[in-house]
């Protein structure tokens, strides 16, 4: 099946064709892909061709067809249900990020371990006592878990959102996480992205 | 000279080995670092041969030597001076991550378009209204600007940033933003993230 660095570049021309289908462009060319993901324009072709895709013509790729046959293959024009733990100054702002549901992730619940902050925090959103995160994981069949909780807690809110049932976590914390096999782990590196733009100064 | 790929790569070593140091571990496999980055043993090497560096001994690569040389040859050794505009949910949370000067970037200055907010804020950073930006990255000499306003304005504000003589630009808004090709961008896409784990499901 398809490597880590193919889906991660799928994803990221899927982004590029949502926003070019918003502005109403029919068609693009392999190269403005290669440059959205820092490949070549041989090695996109070679991507959207190891799906099983052709849909190329003289004019480039049909932008809403490419999209659509995409989000199939990668199942990524389903809802996806999501939970945030940790609900500080950066769990509160994803919490809040409206984009999320429009691009199919659902924020059903948001966790915390401070009742305080339970009880003055204003949002839509249902929020729980991190004593409840595998119960309410189960019971609503949450897929994803956004960890935004000091480093210190972080594998242990791992274990319990793994408990619960989730298939996926996206880690904010700058530690390691270890999780078995079949869970997918993607972790956020802020100061790792700073790092990308400085070295190339 | 090397390309974006391997950079990045580089970079999220460094940021390993940083770990291994503070935990006391003294030599780490190039098997360990594919895994952190998701690629083969045999690449790794490369990368880092790539660099002119060797150290690689029978019990792996000596953790300190290799992170001085690394931090040496991608200058992430140094300190650079980091603002960030837009105070908005994301941008106060960035804003008052303490990490980030440890990580060597120091966050001189913050921005926003609304008085109230500048006025109302809680931070040791001093802060002003976004009409000052230009002036204040010119003569504080910032190098790196972080954006956090609404898509509306990233252009606009990409633009000044650059006017005052920032190298980079770490933009968290969703669109495209075009830069002179002197300018190092790098975007943090949460949603290519969130589709990233969804799509291994
Ligand atoms: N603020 C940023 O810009 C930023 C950037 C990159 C990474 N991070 C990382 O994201 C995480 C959150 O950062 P922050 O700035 O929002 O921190 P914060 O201290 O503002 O928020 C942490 C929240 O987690 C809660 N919490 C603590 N232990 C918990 C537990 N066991 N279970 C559930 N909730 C718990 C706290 O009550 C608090 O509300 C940290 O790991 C940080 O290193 C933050
Ligand atoms: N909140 C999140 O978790 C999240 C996640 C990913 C991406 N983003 C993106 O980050 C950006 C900020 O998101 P947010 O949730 O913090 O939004 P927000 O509305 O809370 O904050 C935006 C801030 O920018 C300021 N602003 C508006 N126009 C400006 C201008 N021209 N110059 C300077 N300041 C200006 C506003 O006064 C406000 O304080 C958005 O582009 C958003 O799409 C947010």
């Amino acid at each position: 099946s398809l490597s880590n660095n193919t889906i991660e570049r799928i994803c990221r021309i899927y982004g590029y064709l949502e926003y070019l289908e918003k502005n109403n462009i029919e068609y693009a060319s392999s190269k403005e892909f290669a440059g959205i993901v820092g490949t070549t324009d041989y090695s996109v072709r070679k991507d959207i061709s190891s799906l099983g895709l052709t849909g190329f013509s003289r004019r480039g790729y049909a932008v809403k067809l490419l999209k659509d046959q995409l989000g199939e293959k990668l199942k990524l024009s389903r809802t996806i249900k999501t939970c945030i733990v940790g609900l500080g100054k950066l769990g509160t702002a994803i919490l809040d990020y409206e984009s999320f549901r429009d691009d199919g992730f659902n924020m059903v619940a948001g966790f915390d371990s401070s009742i305080n902050k339970i009880e003055r925090i204003h949002t839509p959103i249902e929020v729980f006592p991190v004593g409840q995160l595998e119960d309410i994981v189960k019971q609503r069949s949450i897929e994803l878990g956004i960890i935004a909780v000091p480093p210190v807690a972080a594998q242990d809110i791992a274990d319990k959102l793994i408990k619960g049932g989730v298939k996926g976590i996206l880690n904010f914390s700058p530690v390691r996480i270890a999780v078995p096999e079949e869970i997918v782990l993607h972790n956020m590196d802020f100061t790792a992205a700073l790092r990308f733009v400085a070295a190339r100064f």
